[in-house]
């Protein structure tokens, strides 16, 4: 069984959360990913050197491990990474979860890997989209009775954790979309626009936005995928590619540049130019269907909610 | 409501720039579609 999950091509990912697996618990710091649905960490099992720049999970010192034996390979941009499947307890964060099924790493390519800053991946997608039959950690979570309702949200917080927490996420209306495949979390963008549009090597959100827009384009929100917006070839034509397909743009422009405003069921949802534009920009364009990545500068500005129960998923002004 | 606090990292990228291999990673790796994960054809 393959899944395919080219995020690590964009090596873009900076948020990471701790789990432990086992008894007594091993922690380690995951990606949690809305773009699949499978949960692995490096094993001992593993002898790629990218595993030994991470931690490892030992099933030998669990005493709640039990072995599936299927092993299943991951396929991602740069690589393919072979998982055995597993079972034992997970806690995330004061959630524990028995007989959760996760996979232990036994080949990761080296490349990226070795330099990733997280130890393994979270998968918090549909179940479809996961290999091995077992329940998704969320699934499992609802199944054992932690969680009333099969929802979660992000939420960038501008203070420092622990400090000035607002207890308030969001602000205004939320604006309820459904899910348009039930994979990924996937849902229809009505059309983009911008407001504005002076800036200078960089015409992603123009004047073609206006008749692409209404072409029935799919967004897909992800958080595991970095923090930036992806943006089809037709619309992204104009813009100004680094050798490393970076989109480049003179800081000095950024005040002249568009606000993108993204209509959802009728709702606009603007982003500024101070959200979009990083100190490097990292924008390539896909050649398929007319599909935007709404990534972590996106999420940034609006308080997401995520609802496997009902399909659907929720914006509001964070 | 459970809340779980996310740590900022580094990204794989910033970190391969950083010791010098990302520009030979990038060269030498094909390029993959982003989209080509929702291409759904191989459901």
């Amino acid at each position: 069984a393959v899944a395919y999950e080219p995020f690590t091509n964009y090596l873009n990912s900076y948020y990471f959360g701790e789990i432990s697996i086992g008894t007594p618990p091993q922690n380690f710091l995951v990606l949690f990913d809305t773009g699949s649905s499978n949960l692995w960490v490096p094993s001992t099992y593993c002898k790629s050197q990218a595993c030994s720049n991470h931690n490892t999970f030992n099933p030998s010192m669990s005493s709640t491990y039990q072995n599936n034996g299927q092993t299943y390979t991951l396929y991602y941009g740069s690589g393919s990474l072979t998982v055995l499947l597993g079972y034992d307890t997970v806690t995330v964060q004061n959630i524990v979860i028995h007989n959760q099924e996760f996979g232990l790493s036994e080949i990761e390519p080296s490349n990226p890997f070795y330099y990733a800053n997280f130890d393994g991946i979270l998968g918090m997608a549909y179940p479809n989209l996961a290999v091995g039959n077992s329940p998704t950690v969320m699934e499992s979570m609802m199944q054992q009775g932690q969680l009333t309702s099969p929802i979660f949200s992000f939420y960038f917080s501008r203070a420092h954790p622990g400090r000035n927490m607002n207890s308030q996420f969001y602000s205004g209306e939320i604006v309820w979309t459904p899910v348009t495949r039930e994979l990924y979390w996937q849902v229809a963008i009505d059309d983009t626009w911008s407001v504005l549009c002076l800036g200078i090597g960089f015409c992603l959100p123009c004047s073609q936005t206006a008749s692409a827009g209404r072409s029935g384009r799919k967004s897909h929100r992800g958080r595991g995928l970095g923090p930036f917006v992806w943006a089809p070839r037709l619309l992204a034509r104009s813009s100004s590619a680094s050798p490393l397909s970076q989109f480049v743009v003179n800081c000095n422009s950024i005040q002249s540049m568009p606000t993108i405003t993204f209509v959802i069921r009728g709702s606009p949802l603007p982003l500024p130019p101070s959200a979009y534009v990083l100190n490097a920009t990292y924008l390539p364009s896909p050649s398929g269907q007319p599909l935007w990545t709404l990534g972590d500068v996106f999420l940034k500005e609006y308080y997401t909610i995520y609802d496997m129960g009902n399909n659907r998923m929720g914006f509001a002004l964070s | 409501l459970y809340r779980i606090i996310l740590k900022k990292g580094k990204s794989i990228r910033q970190v391969m720039e950083e010791q010098g291999v990302l520009q030979t990673f990038l060269k030498n790796h094909p390029k993959v579609d982003p989209g080509a994960k929702y291409l759904f054809n191989n459901d």
